[in-house]
């Protein structure tokens, strides 16, 4: 389900934030 | 903070994620309150350290967040080994 409350969302900001920085920090 | 279209697979894994913690951990929500709690620890060190131009460094580093998941996690090895797929430097 997509019923997210404010905090899931930044949750997946965090996560996604985390993945985009890992993935600069190998290529 | 807006959301950039240019990283769909990120966020799309991010999502994906997100609702499985929510999920499994449906019936103890102080788990999943504790992960949120770590992220966003983790995010304003992030963000004190950026701000400070590198004078400061962040008191949480990659690895102490994973062992604080670890450890929320303990018997959910898939979650945790998906958890490092996030983390700079896991």
């Amino acid at each position: 389900s997509y019923d997210f409350t404010p905090l899931d969302s930044s949750a997946v900001y965090v996560l996604s934030s985390m993945a985009r920085q890992r993935r600069a920090s190998q290529s | 903070p807006p959301l950039q279209n240019n990283q769909p697979v990120e966020f799309n894994h991010a999502i994906s994620y997100v609702n499985k913690i929510k999920n499994r951990f449906q019936g103890q929500p102080n788990i999943y309150k504790s992960f949120l709690e770590i992220l966003h620890k983790y995010q304003k060190e992030q963000r004190n350290a950026k701000e400070a131009g590198g004078s400061y460094t962040p008191a949480l580093t990659e690895q102490e967040v994973y062992a604080e998941v670890a450890q929320l996690f303990k018997n959910q090895e898939d979650l945790l080994s998906e958890f490092g797929q996030f983390l700079p430097d896991a």
